[in-house]
């Protein structure tokens, strides 16, 4: 129904405004339905964000590891509108520098994790060192996957 | 509602029974290239009834039955089990755990089952309806697929308001 | 051949005059996201003769001019070039160094200049024919694409070899 | 024409078994074109992989990393037949880990720096490893690209 739709779509949007400028330390960002469109229930939606001290530009100019931080943020709004149980990231700290990992994992711990569960896979330590429970899967028989017990400190060492 | 346990039997790289505990909080899992994170996400897709080969990056539905290596033969199905702590009662059964199982023969005969008992997809996406566990476009973000959705349509972008409305 | 210089102003986000020096080897870029790092791969795509916008990440091609900051105003024109070293005449031209420049302007004008005399783009591409030089599918590999050659479908995958050829 | 485009085609596949067999340390690979199309000029390509240990099965389930090294090696083998003067890579090791970048920078430091320039953009430590010259670009004002003057030393503090 349109209203639900309506009063979803205001919510995300708010969240997002905050949540980007959490992850950027500033900056704006907004998503608006495409004013062509007359009916909500059909409308494309467009994505503006824009970095600290940047001009408002086209997303398509974003550096990958901004494009990920934007959407990352887009993710938590919608998460704190409506939670979902758990959530699995499989590698989304690929393109990120070390600050912008500690903003993301920063953020999750301080707000997500205490409505759901996170499942993240990585090769980065920071994001390791968030983790209650860590599992290493290994093929010490080729071909074949297993589960290996590891402790933090010896993650530290195998990863960037 | 937590996810408590997944349980995988000759799912892709897991050829012999492997099961990982989860509590509440985050879980990391690491590794070297090739050695089966990923495997694990596919198979969480799975299990809740996808029914797309491409969704777990096969080119048909039996890829994901363990299909041997240098030493090993092939095995003949693929089982993995999804267990939750159905403590607030979310989840519309009267169990306190609920287990969601489902199986794949080389025939291609599929099973499914809920607390060990056949059931059909459509019982398990009746289950979780509406409690914000599934195959929508948010809580599952596969690998090299974070920014699809800044790279995605206008109108793509729609499922993922859609599923929070 | 030998790729020697690389200088911009005004192109994207390098909003003075910037030069990168090269060598024979390795030369890496190190940098936080977001500071201009993948810029510098658009530039020298764009100098080489690119005529798409959505090829530099733009959506119109006077995205490449430095459009301004909170505190600084936009400017006018966005200017790049390469200096080849063509110690061994793989250029047919009979400089030992060939210097490539291109300017746009906001009005949308574009000029292209070789050794700071104005030529037109067919020039441009003339001179790098045959060479390896050249908006071809293997010798820049944008962020984000290199699995690109293993996802696109089999037709498209013959471009890498046509190449060559 | 058809012959120069069939002996470039048996080239490179000779080259790509090569250079997949150095950076997985084993397995094979195979590039084919495709049988049902008469016309060599007309076939799509068909790209078998194979790492080490496993079995040979389609593309598509090989893992992130499998595909990125399996990409490298048919870039240097492409590189092989026909060098170009100049290569830039923007941020090829993100999927990597540790035992991958070692092998692809070595094999790129053996064989392919010799004939070609080599310009890459990267976030990793090691792979700064083989440069011989080493830039770095800051936004200290906002929005506003610099380039900066590094040691490789103060720059593996910075990098995962
Ligand atoms: N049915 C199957 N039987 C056996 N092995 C399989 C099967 N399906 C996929 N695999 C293997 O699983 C491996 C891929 O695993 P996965 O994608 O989970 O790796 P990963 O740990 O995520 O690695 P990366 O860090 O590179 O992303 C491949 O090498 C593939 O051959
Ligand atoms: N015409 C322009 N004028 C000013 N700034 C621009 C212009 N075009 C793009 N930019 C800015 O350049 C930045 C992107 O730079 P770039 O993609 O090179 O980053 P990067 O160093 O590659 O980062 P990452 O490590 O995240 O990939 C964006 O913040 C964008 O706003
Ligand atoms: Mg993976
Ligand atoms: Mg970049």
């Amino acid at each position: 129904s349109r209203e639900k739709f309506m009063q979803t779509f205001e919510e995300v949007r708010k969240n997002f405004q905050e949540t980007f400028r959490r992850l950027f330390g500033g900056g704006r960002c907004d998503v608006m339905l495409d004013p062509e469109e007359p009916d909500v229930l059909e409308a494309g939606i467009e994505v503006l964000a824009c970095p600290p001290g940047k001009e408002l530009r086209s997303i398509t100019l974003l550096s990958g590891g901004e494009k990920t931080m934007t959407t990352i943020a887009l993710l938590f709004a919608v998460f704190r509108s409506k939670p979902s149980p758990f959530c699995i990231l499989d590698e989304v700290d690929a393109a990120l520098d070390e600050a912008n990992i500690d903003r993301f994992t920063q953020l999750l711990v301080d707000e997500f994790v205490k409505d759901s569960q996170f499942i993240i896979i990585t090769h980065s330590k920071r994001t390791v060192g968030i983790a209650e429970i860590l599992y290493g899967i290994t093929m010490q028989e080729k071909g074949v996957s297993k589960k290996v017990a590891v402790k933090v400190e010896d993650v530290t060492n195998m990863l960037n | 509602m937590l996810l408590k346990k997944l349980e995988m039997c000759g799912f892709k790289s897991f050829a012999d029974k492997t099961e990982f505990d989860f509590q509440s909080g985050v879980t990391a899992f690491v590794g070297p290239n090739g050695c089966g994170k990923s495997n694990v996400v596919d198979a969480v897709r799975w299990i809740l009834g996808e029914q797309s080969a491409k969704a777990v990056r096969g080119t048909q539905m039996a890829d994901v039955i363990f299909n041997g290596t240098a030493s090993r033969r092939s095995l003949g199905f693929a089982e993995a089990s999804l267990t939750f702590l159905n403590d607030r009662g979310i989840l519309p059964v009267e169990y306190t755990e609920v287990c969601v199982t489902r199986r794949l023969y080389r025939s291609g005969e599929s099973e499914y089952f809920l607390n060990r008992q056949p059931c059909r997809l459509r019982d398990i996406r009746t289950l979780f309806m509406d409690t914000g566990v599934g195959l929508d476009t948010y809580s599952i973000i596969e690998q090299g697929k974070v920014d699809k959705f800044i790279q995605s349509n206008s109108k793509e972008r729609r499922a993922i308001f859609e599923e929070a409305a």
